[in-house]
């Protein structure tokens, strides 16, 4: 039975992508069969796992507006165990296409059914926006995965998320839930960040990751070099971080 | 004649917002008349500024959809020559609605030509997309500005968001320009950020703006106060280079 997750918030910059790639390069290291599906047109998961959005044969635009199969668009990583559907820039018309079509919010679910069995985890990567590209992922997965900066700023906008996961919920996928809210980008000296966590945790309790992901310019540097904080410094604060963050997910998903 | 800018990255956390709400502020602290659009459905500028998204009676969601005109909705701030045309929730739908409804591109420029002589400058805050809503601002403005966060994967984007402006200065609005790039959340430590501002000068030249906004914690405590950083942390380093920032918005724009 495989893990499928959204890394979702329409808040920009947050550390959705970031998210996404490093906590799907720790689980394959930790031995699991991982897919990241990058669903952004500005294909940063794609890039960040070295790839070039614009050399791509076919990706997540052809499998949401033309039902291409997804094994035909995913791509082999230089990681064992880590596959990637890339996006491309063709993506950034989806959103409109989308809405002509039938089954809209249906189609990366069908996609993704008929190859679930082949991985452990799957991971979607989202836009900042909850547009029809968001709902897909939201309709898709069994549990949404919250990159949540420490900023005053970023606190605003989890209340819509919240509204937009409930009516996923009603109308299209009952079974959605939080998987957990993950706190990134924090600099323990700020007072502000620290007040940003408390108010989160006393909102949302257990389902805020204890791995508090520092900010650390070496994430920054990672996709630069495409490659994961794994590959590229795992010492640092931030490759510590998240492979603290994946043992957490790993530990939450084998009670479940 | 008034100045009417949009400020465009679909990337996200870059800065869109913080800089639209700290050049407001300066533009109307020296003597200019200034209107703040929010566009985006976080309604980040609208908090930023001190109001309640969810107390909005009018936003700019109806000025787009139902044609309200913009006097109806604009909001007088406590900053003098300062006005906000605050956003709401509702306009989370509005990309969806505004593909069915005639003239789409072209509704938020009506509702500006209205109310253009009342103002010597006009700053729309875009969303972290390239959809109708930003395809609105375009469309309606004389120039774009563009901040550019000085990480790797914000450079990323650029040349997409240059397409973009390329396909409304030929099917929508001949005279949009790029106004200019403004990196920001530089970190002078961090080799990344040194790279990213030297490869974004030896692409765009001088239409990079020399200020280059420093991280500054205080730029990230302002909205939690409903204050832009000219009253809450003036000399800061964040304060500093919007104040500056805005001189050389002024400068520029005087020679025009
Ligand atoms: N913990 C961190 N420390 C330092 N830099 C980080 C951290 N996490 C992410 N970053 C950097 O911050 C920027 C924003 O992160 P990222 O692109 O992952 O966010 P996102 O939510 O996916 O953005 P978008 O909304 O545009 O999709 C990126 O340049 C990334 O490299
Ligand atoms: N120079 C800076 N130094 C420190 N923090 C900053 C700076 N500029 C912006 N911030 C903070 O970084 C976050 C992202 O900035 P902001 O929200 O203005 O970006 P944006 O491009 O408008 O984001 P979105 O794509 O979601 O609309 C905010 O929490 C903001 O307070
Ligand atoms: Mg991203
Ligand atoms: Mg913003």
């Amino acid at each position: 039975m495989s893990h499928i997750y959204a890394l979702a918030n329409q808040k920009g910059g947050v550390g959705k992508t970031t998210t996404a790639v490093n906590l799907a390069a720790y689980l394959a290291a930790k031995g699991k069969r991982v897919l990241l599906i990058d669903l952004d047109a500005q294909a940063n998961a794609t890039s960040s796992l070295g790839f070039d959005k614009n050399q791509m044969a076919a990706s997540t635009y052809e499998v949401l507006i033309s039902n291409t199969p997804l094994p035909e668009v995913i791509q082999l990583t230089r990681r064992i165990r880590l596959d990637l559907a890339p996006s491309s820039t063709q993506l950034a018309g989806a959103e409109v296409e989308l809405v002509a079509l039938p089954e809209r919010e249906w189609r990366l679910k069908k996609a993704i059914a008929a190859i679930e069995l082949n991985y452990d985890y799957i991971l979607v990567d989202c836009p900042p926006s909850l547009g029809l590209l968001t709902v897909n992922a939201l309709t898709s997965a069994q549990g949404v995965l919250i990159p949540v900066q420490c900023e005053y700023l970023a606190l605003e906008g989890l209340s819509q998320l919240m509204n937009t996961i409930q009516l996923v919920r009603k109308s299209l996928n009952p079974g959605l839930i939080v998987r957990g809210l993950i706190m990134t980008m924090y600099d323990g000296r700020a007072k502000l960040a620290q007040q940003v966590v408390a108010e989160v945790r006393s909102h949302f309790g257990d389902r805020v990751f204890t791995t508090l992901v520092p900010r650390s310019i070496r994430l920054g540097e990672a996709p630069s070099y495409g490659e994961p904080i794994l590959s590229y410094a795992p010492s640092s604060a931030g490759g510590l971080a998240y492979e603290q963050l994946a043992e957490e997910v790993l530990a939450g998903d084998r009670v479940d």
